[in-house]
């Protein structure tokens, strides 16, 4: 049992800076942040558990507890992804991530989540979002709704978005 | 293996019989208005997969069970003359193999009982978990199921209770 | 002591419908929805505590766990904008408050402190938000980042946005 | 009355002397990206009002000092050849009537001690507050400063704990 823990930390461990990069990298951080995990106790794992060290780009180390609400986020969701690349679930369920997210960081997530569609297998999601530069990411819309004429019952419409092609919604407007 | 649709029939706020899907490989996003019904779609995800009653928001199991709208003391009216429904069935269908289906079935009544069906056949709860734990469905305290507000949470935890993360069911 | 308590509490418990109504009108639901308080015990209120009611427009009452996150959001706000109408405090000072609203409630709710700042006195608030759908209807926006060329400590930018005149960002870009 | 500016001097992520404001009488937005400094904005306030340390985030309020943003063992290059700051300080500039102003302030030094001034005269913490709460500026378990999500935790709150919220300061 300890022995499956300590391969399965590795494998996460091994994982998790490169994720946490892709999430914090950006054209004045071309670099990115930096991500550690470090097992308190290679014999007790459990007993002392796993510290986890999350610093972005041009900040000193803090704890978790002094990064903003955005940064914690990003850091959670970096270690979610590692624990998925390690061992790969068949899909990922997952309800407004993006709640503390600023509108690049909404970016970086939902392209994260894009190119994890595209390049790996398994690697499909179902992501709720309240967010447009969230949800423009997306393979495929699901809408739900309340249906008046169905004594409010919920309701859902499907849009393929691939079938539209590249278009991203931001360009529309010209840059509202 | 990849998730093709989830039917709902009577759960929380789907009234009647309702599809979501299908699903493409990749990503889909989950949009609509505060209330719609999207964490209520989460809902019926992990009731499908076998999640006991704590995990699904409020007390009782049987509350999952779609009732009225309306205000108190009004006639139940969506489905008309039909009375209201004393079951919710949730169907996860699966594609376990290119273009092979699997459909996990769960319903429960109003007084709260469930009950588990594979592919249309009844099974005990026990056999239902290792069929989905078959096809790498078992849904423990997984990093696979994200809950609203959850994120912020899993940011705030203690060295031992991340260690918990890493202990997943294969 | 109680009699402060019952006082305060009755003026707040004669705003708070009015206010929720306000935050969840909407074309499909122009009487919005009804909110309540309740005190268990006029006697002893402090022990027995103030229940509240929030039913959103076209649902039947629910007890607040049972309302969705964006849904006990605006109840949450409408009573403490209610705590507010009662006794005003000289300005509000609010962190993300719309984390968990769709882009309607961010309307409903920006426009309340909107109109709020026209209409009352006292009625300044400092409302710090993410999202551009409630900050495009501030009277002025104070922007916080992070400056590289200052060791990357927080500076701050001040804009008047009612120098502006009554330009709505969303008709930029010709409703992106 | 009406909140004209707060100038913060070395607290958390403002380095130096910064001055945010002036606030219009209505409905001002605070924007920017995540760790901008935002919330740390909110914290002055908080701090200015004479907030106890808990409400701050993190557990000893010396800490709200600033601290360089360079990774550990760079040396603390944005003063240049100054020193790390021993001390932050957080001016809440007032419109107590129209057209006067007072100033409130609280200085913490880097081993956590406070001292306040009202108008730069030195006062105690009891003088101070009282000088707050004759303003209306007293920061109880107030309506009036809303944390980073706070707002989802009033909604659950039990009666006895919507209670507290009845029992403001005048
Ligand atoms: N058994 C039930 N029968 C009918 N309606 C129900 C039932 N259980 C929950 N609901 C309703 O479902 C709604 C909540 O839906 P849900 O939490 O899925 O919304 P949501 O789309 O996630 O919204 P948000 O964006 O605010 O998180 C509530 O209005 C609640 O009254
Ligand atoms: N004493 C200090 N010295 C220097 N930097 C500090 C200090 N205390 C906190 N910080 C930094 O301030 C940042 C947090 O800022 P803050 O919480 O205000 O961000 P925010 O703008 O609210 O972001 P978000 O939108 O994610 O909530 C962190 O990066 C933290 O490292
Ligand atoms: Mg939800
Ligand atoms: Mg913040």
């Amino acid at each position: 049992r300890t022995r499956r823990f300590l391969e399965y930390f590795r494998t996460v461990s091994a994982a998790i800076d490169g994720i946490y990069k892709q999430l914090t990298r950006a054209p004045t951080a071309p670099l990115g942040g930096i991500a550690q995990l470090q097992l308190e106790s290679e014999r007790e794992p459990y007993r002392y558990g796993v510290k986890y060290y999350a610093m972005p780009p041009g900040k000193r180390y803090r704890d978790m507890e002094q990064l903003s609400g955005g940064e914690r986020s990003v850091a959670a969701l970096a270690l979610l992804f590692a624990l998925q690349a390690a061992r790969p679930s068949p899909f990922l369920v997952m309800d407004e991530i993006d709640a503390a997210l600023d509108p690049l960081n909404v970016q970086r997530v939902s392209r994260y989540l894009r190119e994890r569609a595209a390049d790996e297998s398994p690697a499909q999601s179902v992501v709720i979002s309240l967010k447009d530069a969230f949800y423009e990411n997306a393979n495929a819309l699901v809408g739900i709704y309340r249906d008046p004429s169905a004594g409010h019952a919920s309701r859902v419409l499907t849009l393929d978005l691939d079938a539209f092609g590249a278009v991203s919604l931001g360009d529309e407007g010209g840059g509202a | 293996g990849r998730l093709l649709r989830i039917e709902l029939e009577n759960f929380k706020s789907y009234a009647g019989k309702v599809t979501v899907g299908p699903f493409p490989p990749g990503f889909s996003a989950v949009i609509g208005p505060n209330g719609g019904g999207k964490s209520n779609l989460m809902d019926a995800i992990s009731f499908v997969l076998g999640l006991p009653s704590r995990q699904l928001r409020g007390g009782f199991l049987g509350d999952v069970v779609y009732r009225g709208n309306l205000a108190a003391g009004e006639a139940y009216t969506f489905l008309a003359e039909e009375p209201a429904p004393q079951s919710a069935v949730v169907r996860l269908v699966y594609e376990h193999e290119p273009d092979r289906e699997t459909v996990f079935s769960r319903t429960v009544t109003v007084s709260g009982v469930s009950t588990y069906r594979v592919d249309s056949r009844a099974v005990s709860l026990e056999t239902y978990l290792r069929r989905l734990q078959a096809v790498h469905l078992s849904a423990g305290p997984q990093s696979f199921l994200v809950f609203q507000n959850q994120v912020e949470e899993i940011a705030n935890r203690s060295p031992q209770q991340l260690a918990a993360l890493f202990e997943e069911t294969s």
